[in-house]
């Protein structure tokens, strides 16, 4: 479908949803919690290189979950809470390049980087 | 900027890459066009260059629009979601979902239709992934995942330009200035791609 210009676009075509609009469900979802949609959200973590498992997903909020969107909410600047909070959803359900954030488990985004953990600020001396 | 794993790219000897169409879209020189002005964006700032070719099988690039499964076992998912994707060198496989709106001319700024996608910010970016960068945290670099709606990207960013000399080395033409222009959008709130 090629359009010349942004009116050549039939208006029927507006009305078709995205593909990861169902994702706008879970949002407000927290770990501990039980919800339809999220194996498919995991799914999608998956493709895009935040999660390694390979078993069959289930609609947990499970430790799993948790740390992959907090390395996801690292990689796109949000705030890393661990939760589905809705700038993070916001972010998940847009279109995006198929090509994985992380690949075979590395990335040099932003949850790659060494970053100055509290301690690395304390400097152990030893006194003559 | 970031790389694949690994670090691939094209070899030294082979810099001067070709690039050609798959022949069942049957795109026209419009749409060809907008390929070529994505392409000149990576050559204008390294020494590679790239020649169109109507030879699919003899050209490094391989272009093409898909639908749903295309065999590559990264089937696309229709209307938004994955809008395209590429793999890193020296495979040359650039692929773009077929069932998204393409706008191919640059007045996307003025769009309301949500599901609009601007062809030429998504090109530049794939054809990054072919030049072997990966995605990038950057919000205003062309290898960010996604951009938002209603908007035209296609600028490299400082962060891309040291991304892509530091794999193939400086265009001895380039002025050594860096975009930082930020993408043009009319709603930055909304949706879309990358």
């Amino acid at each position: 479908r090629f359009f010349p210009n942004i009116t050549s676009i039939p208006p029927w075509l507006n009305a078709t949803h995205g593909a990861w609009d169902s994702f706008r469900n879970l949002s407000g979802c927290h770990p501990g919690e039980k919800a339809d949609g999220l194996s498919k959200l995991k799914n999608y973590l998956k493709h895009f290189g935040y999660i390694n498992s390979s078993s069959n997903f289930t609609d947990d909020f499970d430790s799993d979950l948790k740390t992959a969107i907090e390395t996801y909410q690292k990689n796109f600047n949000l705030n890393v809470t661990g939760d589905l909070d809705p700038e993070t959803v916001q972010q998940i359900v847009r279109p995006r390049c198929g090509v994985a954030d992380i690949v075979n488990g590395s990335t040099t985004m932003n949850s790659g980087k060494t970053t100055q953990s509290s301690n690395a600020t304390h400097i152990h001396t030893v006194s003559h | 900027y970031t790389f694949f794993p690994g670090k691939p790219r094209w070899p030294q000897y082979n810099r001067d890459l070709t690039y050609a169409f798959q022949p069942e879209n049957e795109l026209t020189d419009v749409v060809k066009g907008v390929f070529t002005r994505a392409f000149s964006r990576w050559s204008a700032v390294t020494a590679l260059t790239f020649t169109q070719t109507d030879s699919l099988a003899d050209a490094d690039l391989k272009i093409g629009f898909f639908v749903g499964d295309h065999g590559d076992g990264e089937p696309f998912d229709g209307l938004l979601g994955t809008l395209a994707h590429a793999f890193s060198p020296t495979s040359g496989r650039l692929h773009l979902d077929g069932d998204e709106n393409w706008v191919v001319s640059s007045d996307i700024t003025e769009a309301t239709e949500t599901s609009a996608v601007d062809l030429e910010s998504v090109a530049v970016h794939e054809i990054g992934h072919l030049l072997g960068l990966g995605h990038s945290s950057v919000e205003n670099a062309i290898m960010y995942p996604t951009i938002p709606s209603r908007t035209r990207k296609v600028e490299l960013a400082s962060d891309d330009i040291l991304g892509i000399q530091e794999l193939y080395g400086t265009n001895p033409s380039y002025n050594g200035s860096t975009s930082t222009t930020t993408p043009s959008s009319e709603n930055e709130g909304d949706t879309v791609y990358g």
